[in-house]
C-alpha cells in the first residue's frame, strides 16, 4: 500500500532525526 | 540487556524519493545555471535532517526559491511531467513573511512527503516557494491541468491543511497560461 504519513506523525520525527 | 526493535533503527520510507532544489537569482548567470539541486531523500528521518540544516524561506534573499519535486521531475514548466500541468498558487502579503511563510512552506512539504492528497497524490509533481520583495508565493504543482476532480480535491485539502479561512480563495493556473501571459495576472482555471 501507499506510505502515507499524517502531519503529527511526521512532526514527531523532527528532532529524533538530529540525535541519531 | 536491552532489546532494540526494528522500529528503533529502521528509517521510515516515504512513498516517493524527493529532490530539493535551490534557485538563487544571480543576474550574471542563466536561469538553469542558477538552479541547484541541494539533496534527495526518501525517508522521514532524512527529510528532517535536511530541513533542520537549511535556512527557512523567510531568511532567504529576495529572488531565491526552494523547489521540492519528485525525483526525476525538474522544477520547470518544460519538464514532460509539468508541461501539461499547472499550480495552486498562494500569494502572501509582506506581513505574512514574518507570520506565515515558514509555517505554510513546512505544511506544504509535509503534505507532499506524507502523500496527504489521498488517491490524487500521484497528480502532484512538486512545490515551489518564491521569496520576492512584492510578496512571497507558495505553489503546489500538478501534472495535468485538465484533471479537474483531482485538482479541486488537492486544492480543498491543501487549504484545509494550511488553515485558510473559507473566504480566502486560492486559484489554480495552467503553466501554459502563466508562461504566455502578457500582463501581470493569469486567469484561474479553478479556485477553492
Amino acid at each position: 500500500g501507499k506510505k502515507r504519513y499524517d502531519r503529527e506523525f511526521l512532526l514527531g520525527f523532527q528532532f529524533i532525526a538530529a540525535s541519531t | 540487556s536491552e532489546t532494540v526493535t526494528p522500529a528503533q533503527y529502521l528509517k521510515h520510507p516515504l512513498q516517493n524519493r524527493w529532490a530539493l532544489w535551490y534557485f538563487k537569482n544571480d543576474k550574471t548567470k542563466g536561469w538553469t545555471e542558477n538552479l541547484r539541486l541541494i539533496a534527495k531523500f526518501d525517508t522521514v528521518e532524512d527529510f528532517w535532517a535536511l530541513y533542520n540544516h537549511i535556512q527557512q524561506p523567510s531568511k532567504l534573499l529576495f529572488g531565491c526559491d526552494y523547489c521540492l519535486f519528485k525525483d526525476g521531475i525538474k522544477p520547470m514548466w518544460e519538464d514532460d511531467k509539468n508541461k501539461k500541468g499547472g499550480r495552486w498558487l498562494m500569494t502572501l502579503n509582506k506581513q505574512q513573511r514574518h507570520n506565515d511563510l515558514d509555517r505554510y512552506w513546512l505544511e506544504t512539504l509535509l503534505c507532499l512527503i506524507g502523500e496527504a492528497f489521498d488517491e490524487h497524490s500521484d497528480e502532484v509533481c512538486g512545490a515551489v516557494v518564491n521569496v520576492r520583495p512584492k510578496g512571497d508565493k507558495i505553489a503546489i504543482w500538478t501534472g495535468n491541468c485538465q484533471n479537474r476532480e483531482a485538482i479541486v480535491s488537492i486544492g480543498q485539502l491543501y487549504k484545509e491543511r494550511l488553515g485558510l479561512s473559507l473566504k480566502a480563495l486560492i486559484g489554480y493556473q495552467s503553466h501554459d497560461d502563466t508562461s504566455s501571459k502578457s500582463g501581470s495576472t493569469t486567469k484561474n482555471l479553478f479556485s477553492v
